[in-house]
């Protein structure tokens, strides 16, 4: 399996929704 | 720190080394709709609140060889729970056998618990700080996508704990502090469970050894300033391994006893972190729906796939702006996840050859000078001299397009700066 880690989402807010099945990054967060 | 343009980011080398001070900077206010924000850092960065001057700071061959551990951990169970991959999962029995203790029913059978091996933990990790009991004492534990169950070391610590800088938690001094039932569900919950005098006990076994084993709890968490009550977690009686001086470990995954289910009604299973782009900087971590904010790309989390991780479906790889000539079949015979604890990121062989070819045209057309490779990383260069330097842009793509364009500080890891490596590996294959 590939495995997206951790320095590659350094500043994105990486969100994890679990009702809406959805996985979303947002630039610029920190 | 840095500019950026489609096909090329700018870096100041500089921005790789962070100093050994925590900067005075503003703290990431809550956006509208989270519910609930604490302030993630570098569990060995110098925010952390267990940062100690006089501490040593892993190597970097430490850090990748754990991360390595980590990798294959993971692997291990997605084969181990999708029937995919050459690896198999690997029985490794844990024995606790917690003695009597104070606030404990004694039992007269030894409890044995067969653990599941290949959790996978990281050196690299990044912490949050909670409270737990009542009145709330505070402890700062590794936060964690890739594993369900939280948990912290507990006193009267029956068999052993590892040094941690904040005192241990102390199940008597809790008013509201009580053992789980083995009789309740909660228990089954469990991938790992067993009993003794009734109560319910959990063990965990990470994949580097690594374990923890104690008594399923149940106490009140606070995060920021909510309070979640009845929160189940592990009390550790039996800890040993890398984890660092951390109080314990938050599980953030998609498994019944994490964090994310277990407050669901609360937050609607929805949280969101950002990491900082140094070790010296502070993030967040937010519960509640919106926490990422209106500008976040999302793509379908495919729940399907397992249990626990947060797979996604990866469809491509753009660098310096150009879509890199990779059969999107490559990303979905392997299948993708995000991970908080995976520091660099692991691709199909396939993917990752075409990956680092183009990274490396691009890094060849500027005129930069390549360095040995060092631990996993295989495509480096040496910037002695260089206060500045441009990189290819690296872009992930996901189904429905979502595109993670990695930021410059994201893009390569520094071992020195001499040898500055393009910060993504091969799994060796396309199948694992």
């Amino acid at each position: 399996v590939a495995i997206v880690g951790n320095t590659q989402q350094k500043t994105y807010g990486v969100l994890y929704d679990l009702g809406r099945k959805t996985v979303g990054f947002a630039p610029g967060s920190c | 720190a840095a500019g950026s343009s489609d096909d090329r980011a700018l870096l100041s080398v500089a921005s790789l080394f962070p100093g050994p001070a925590c900067p005075a900077t503003a703290e990431h206010g809550p956006s509208a709709a989270a519910s609930a924000r604490m302030r993630i850092v570098h569990q060995h960065g110098p925010c952390s609140p267990l940062a100690d001057a006089h501490g040593k700071r892993p190597a970097h061959d430490e850090i990748l060889a754990a991360d390595q551990n980590r990798v294959e951990s993971i692997q291990r169970r997605v084969s181990a729970t999708t029937g995919r991959g050459k690896l198999t999962k690997r029985a490794a029995p844990v024995q606790p056998a917690p003695k009597k203790s104070p606030g404990h029913s004694a039992s007269s059978s030894t409890p044995s618990l067969p653990a599941t091996s290949g959790r996978a933990l990281s050196t690299g990790n990044y912490v949050v700080t909670v409270g737990l009991g009542t009145p709330a004492s505070k402890y700062t534990v590794v936060f964690d996508t890739g594993s369900d169950t939280t948990w912290v070391q507990c006193r009267p610590c029956v068999v052993k704990c590892y040094r941690q800088k904040e005192p241990l938690f102390d199940p008597a001094k809790s008013s509201t502090y009580a053992n789980v039932s083995c009789s309740d569900p909660a228990c089954d919950d469990l991938d790992s469970n067993g009993c003794t005098g009734g109560h319910c006990l959990y063990a965990v076994q990470y994949g580097d050894g690594s374990y923890t084993v104690g008594f399923f709890a149940q106490d009140t968490l606070t995060i920021a300033h909510d309070a979640i009550k009845g929160f189940r977690f592990g009390c550790g009686e039996k800890n040993s391994g890398l984890f660092g001086k951390t109080a314990g470990l938050m599980g953030l995954g998609r498994g019944k006893t994490s964090l994310t289910v277990q407050a669901y009604d609360k937050y609607g299973g929805a949280f969101a972190y950002c990491l900082p782009a140094s070790s010296s900087g502070t993030g967040y971590l937010d519960f509640g729906p919106g926490s990422a904010g209106n500008n976040a790309r999302l793509t379908p989390m495919l729940a399907d796939k397992g249990p626990t991780f947060y797979y996604v479906g990866m469809t491509g790889i753009r660098v310096g702006g150009q879509q890199v000539p990779i059969a999107e079949s490559v990303f979905s015979t392997a299948g993708t996840l995000v991970d908080s604890g995976t520091v660099i990121t692991r691709l199909p062989a396939t993917a990752y050859t075409a990956l680092s070819k183009a990274f490396a045209t691009g890094m060849s057309a500027s005129g930069y000078k390549t360095a040995p490779a060092y631990s996993i990383l295989d495509t480096c260069y040496d910037f002695t001299g260089l206060s500045d330097v441009s990189l290819p842009t690296v872009s992930l793509v996901f189904q429905g397009g979502a595109c993670l364009d990695v930021d410059v500080s994201g893009i390569v890891y520094a071992i020195s700066q001499a040898q500055v490596c393009l910060a993504f590996a091969s799994n060796g294959d396309d199948e694992s």
